[in-house]
């Protein structure tokens, strides 16, 4: 992408001055009118180092109501933004990235030698010098709490009715349709409005969207990673609580066929070089749920596999899969009641959590890593795009 | 060195909440 940085001008300092009575003019501009596409090819996270050259000059001329002012404004505009988008990945994947950023640079220019580790001579330069603003930085943490969960939310949304058909009910492996349990009719996954199957292509389409846009807008690495192993949690905990109450769904062919879906997911993590093992944990129920319904179920050799196997699911989730198994054909026998209780004696010491079901919903705590950022205020420049021709370079 | 020294002046912020109070009956406020 070409990224429009200006060498540095001889006099600029890296800060911004604009008069009190601009303030509401450059919230609009920057904040609660902008479009994130308008930013295309320019720095990402714009906005947040154009507020930060505001905020340090206003530190800089010791005028503390000003600061007040500018932060309390930009935060203020950040969450009508927000709400007024309250469905929109890209709007919402673009604030996260700028009060994140903003975040980042209250820290990096803070003074605090703790946050400064990473910066060069001319970056201490660029510090602020006579506010402390830890607690604003505590407001604007809060805030990106709230817009995470926002944007997670939001692409749950997106993902989520593509699961159980995408997952369970799609059938690519040419030939699997011929050795599917006879007597079931083939189901819809949850809405019964027509046409509403996925293939896992679709899943993945979506998440290569999501992850694009992450990415362009320079949201931080690490939250991109949590966001996807908060998004694979979800597919792991619908498409395993459909598997555990669903006889059709809970035979050999949609075991090797789930198995081959993950193993795409898998692979697509390992593309986007997300495959990091907190991410890939999520998804290790599903694995073993596809992996019983592959195994054999009938000797007690059998029965010690599937319990030294199946450590990430619980006895009554294996016991439930193991009661729901429906045989290919005739020539498959059902798995019998004293293999099921070998099983529950061989796990009886286990100290499983007593729920069938996952909680789909549960979100992961989040954190925001420090990220200092390399670039030094005195090279950016601002496009002629965002109107904010009234900002003085000092 | 280049390092300045560390910011002194701690300015107070109203929480996340308190702001949204605030801004909410300046908007009410406002015709």
């Amino acid at each position: 992408r070409q990224v429009t940085v200006q060498r540095k001008e001889k006099d600029f300092q890296g800060m911004l001055e604009y008069h009190k009575e601009d303030e509401a003019l450059l919230i609009r501009n920057l904040v609660t009118d902008l479009k994130p596409q308008a930013l295309a090819g320019t720095v990402p996270c714009l906005p947040a180092y154009i507020l930060y050259m505001c905020i340090r000059h206003a530190d800089y001329v010791n005028d503390d109501l000003k600061v007040h002012s500018l932060l309390t404004s930009t935060i203020n505009g950040i969450k009508k933004v927000l709400k007024k988008h309250n469905d929109d990945f890209e709007m919402t994947s673009f604030w996260l990235s700028n009060t994140c950023r903003l975040l980042h640079c209250l820290k990096q220019y803070s003074g605090d030698e703790g946050f400064m580790t990473q910066n060069t001579a001319k970056q201490n330069e660029h510090c602020l010098t006579n506010f402390d603003l830890t607690e604003y930085r505590q407001v604007l943490s809060d805030l990106s709490i709230q817009i995470y969960q926002q944007l997670i939310k939001i692409s749950e949304g997106l993902l989520q009715p593509m699961i159980v058909s995408a997952m369970l009910e799609n059938e690519s492996i040419q030939g699997l349709s011929g050795v599917k349990p006879t007597g079931y009719r083939k189901r819809t996954s949850s809405l019964a409005d027509g046409d509403n199957s996925y293939c896992l292509e679709a899943i993945i389409r979506q998440m290569n969207s999501f992850h694009t846009v992450m990415c362009d807008q320079g949201l931080d690495p690490e939250i991109i990673l949590q966001v996807f192993k908060q998004l694979f949690y979800m597919i792991n905990a619908v498409t395993l609580n459909n598997l555990l109450l669903r006889k059709d769904v809970c035979s050999w062919s949609t075991g090797m066929q789930l198995r081959y879906n993950i193993s795409q997911l898998e692979e697509w993590l390992r593309g986007r070089n997300l495959h990091q093992r907190e991410v890939a944990e999520t998804m290790e129920p599903l694995i073993q749920a596809a992996q019983l319904l592959q195994l054999k179920k009938k000797s007690p050799e059998d029965a010690e596999a599937i319990c030294s196997l199946c450590t990430a699911l619980s006895t009554q989730q294996i016991v439930k899969i193991l009661n729901l198994y429906t045989p290919l054909n005739e020539f498959e026998e059902r798995v019998t009641v004293a293999f099921i209780r070998t099983i529950q004696a061989q796990l009886q010491e286990r100290n499983d959590p007593q729920h069938l079901l996952l909680d789909f919903k549960h979100m992961f705590p989040v954190l925001f890593p420090f990220n200092p950022s390399s670039l030094t205020m005195d090279s950016i420049h601002i496009p002629a795009c965002l109107n904010l021709e009234f900002l003085s370079e000092v | 060195s280049a390092q300045r020294p560390r910011p002194r002046v701690l300015l107070k912020a109203p929480t996340l909440a308190e702001m949204e109070e605030m801004n909410v009956s300046e908007e009410e406020e406002s015709p």
